[in-house]
């Protein structure tokens, strides 16, 4: 199964 | 002091209700431009985005930058007092612990007023680049709505795959799979049932279908969502909520 990934390892601090 | 008076109370009670179980507390941030929330779920996973204009109110006032916290089950508690047609004044305060929600009837026989209790909230904002993505597409939000329930009755997940001409759901589990696809159709007669795909690549993602349903629930604000898309980035869903501002989802792909 996929693993999910969470935003901050898209996003970075605002 | 803030003060903003909505004239369709309803979109407000909508807002509250499309995103009550996604998110168990959030600061509102209000300005002189809007109103507006950021936050993510409590795995981290998925963001929600709501802006609400200033022009999109009735009156709008707004002295200083405030950020209000409150409990979402809370707010939708106070918010479920309103009728549907009623018109609803926010207050609150500078340096206020409550904000004071007023309810008109539409004929002015009723009105009421609730103070919800504010509380502080740590929150952390994202910083969501500006992106031009691989994919956007433009489906009706009650077809949106039907395919991911359908979908999460067979799979924990959908891949949602964009050509120029068709976007595709699929998914697979223990009974078996589906996938559903929707043709564009730019349909003149009926502008609330087209289906518009604009694409510079081709792209497949892969995303919990928990989420997507839980997105679903800002159906009621808007005929249309947008979905938009890039390769390994999150997937956007946009509910645009017109003449008031945008309730945006962010979801990290599988």
């Amino acid at each position: 199964k996929a693993s999910q990934g969470r935003l901050e390892s898209f996003f970075g601090p605002a | 002091m803030f003060e903003a008076r909505l004239a369709q109370g309803a979109l407000l009670k909508k807002v509250v209700e499309a995103i009550k179980d996604l998110i168990e507390d959030a600061n509102f941030d209000c300005n002189n431009s809007g109103f507006s929330l950021q936050a993510m779920d409590s795995s981290h996973v998925s963001l929600v985005a709501l802006s609400l204009r200033a022009d999109g109110f009735e009156h709008y006032r707004c002295d200083r930058n405030i950020s209000m916290g409150m409990k979402l089950a809370n707010l939708s508690k106070i918010l479920k007092c309103a009728g549907n047609d009623d018109a609803i004044t926010m207050k609150s305060e500078d340096n206020g612990d409550t904000i004071t929600f007023m309810f008109e009837s539409p004929n002015q026989e009723r009105l009421s007023e609730f103070d919800l209790k504010l509380m502080d909230i740590d929150s952390e904002h994202l910083g969501i680049p500006e992106a031009e993505y691989d994919a956007t597409v433009k489906v009706p939000s009650s077809e949106f709505q039907r395919i991911v329930k359908d979908l999460a009755s067979i799979g924990d997940t959908v891949e949602i795959s964009v050509t120029k001409d068709a976007v595709k759901f699929s998914t697979s589990g223990d009974i078996g799979s589906a996938n559903i696809m929707c043709r564009q159709n730019k349909s003149v007669d009926k502008p609330e049932e087209s289906t518009e795909i604009d694409i510079n690549e081709p792209v497949a993602l892969t995303f919990a279908l928990r989420y997507l349903n839980s997105f679903a629930k800002a159906t009621p604000l808007s005929p249309h969502v947008v979905l938009k898309l890039s390769k390994d980035l999150p997937v956007v869903v946009e509910y645009h909520i017109p003449d008031v501002g945008r309730l945006g989802f962010y979801l990290a792909p599988k």
